[in-house]
């Protein structure tokens, strides 16, 4: 394996906002790219990232690996990277450490790391392709201050996509409280919009705490879609450059 | 109240 990074912050970015919901993963290498599939321990939230070959220049994957790394660990190493540095990743055939140079674009500094690779089993859940009854995108700093807030007050929030919008609602013991939206095109800058595309209404309950934890990747893409059906999980996807992304999977709280 | 469900119930485990 041999893939460079323009910019060592995006990758900085992913493993920060992952780091505290998954801790030793899998980088799953292979010519389209590099991916991540990991459950948190309880089994309720799921990260999926995809880094398309194309977010890298060049990349090169001649047979398909899987690099066991402790999140941890990367996260000591990448301290070390400056945001606009160069990145590249490097891996030989059945490898024990994965290499990491951090390159200055503005000086010759030069910086090298390896990082000791772990045999990880890991539990790979089929995710089907699923045509979602509410599909709503958002700016990413409204969902986290949506999240954020209402994390004050539960441990769950409800959340209702209607034709009139969506309605994110707690209950707390000091009292309750909600926040809706509705479908707005903000002419001067499209990124604050808010879509909404709905086949059948969805109300779902989910936990907070979670959901917090996924908008540490609110830093990655302006925009946050949320993907919802009835009964099954929700989707948070932070889209990244070259159809690359973070995507967060949470399984909802079901009433008894 | 509700209970909390787990990524199982959901996704097949390959």
């Amino acid at each position: 394996l041999e893939a460079r990074l323009e910019q060592a912050a995006m990758l900085k970015r992913v493993v920060d906002a992952i780091k505290d919901l998954v801790q030793d993963c899998n980088f799953d290498c292979n010519d389209s790219g590099i991916a991540l599939q990991a459950m948190d321990n309880s089994h309720v939230a799921l990260v999926s990232m995809m880094l398309k070959s194309e977010s890298f220049s060049p990349f090169r994957c001649d047979r398909n690996i899987a690099l066991g790394i402790n999140l941890t660990s990367l996260t000591k190493v990448l301290r070390a990277a400056q945001g606009d540095d160069i990145l590249t990743l490097k891996a030989e055939d059945a490898p024990d450490v994965v290499n990491l140079t951090f390159e200055s674009p503005e000086s010759d500094r030069l910086s090298e790391y390896d990082i000791k690779l772990m045999d990880i089993d890991q539990e790979h859940l089929g995710i089907p392709d699923t045509e979602y009854a509410a599909t709503i995108t958002l700016p990413s700093s409204e969902f986290s201050r949506i999240t954020r807030d209402l994390s004050a007050l539960s441990e769950s929030v409800a959340i209702e996509c209607t034709k009139e919008g969506v309605k994110f609602t707690c209950t707390g013991d000091i009292g309750n409280g909600s926040v809706s939206l509705r479908q707005h095109t903000n002419v001067e800058n499209d990124a604050k919009s808010v879509d909404i595309s709905l086949t059948e209404p969805v109300a779902l309950t989910f936990s907070l705490k979670y959901l917090v934890n996924f908008c540490k990747a609110a830093g990655l893409s302006d925009r946050v879609r949320l993907c919802l059906s009835n009964e099954v999980p929700l989707l948070v996807e932070y889209g990244l450059s070259n159809n690359s992304y973070l995507r967060f999977y949470l399984a909802p709280k079901i009433g008894d | 109240s509700s209970q909390q469900a787990r990524l199982e119930g959901f996704f097949q485990v390959k």
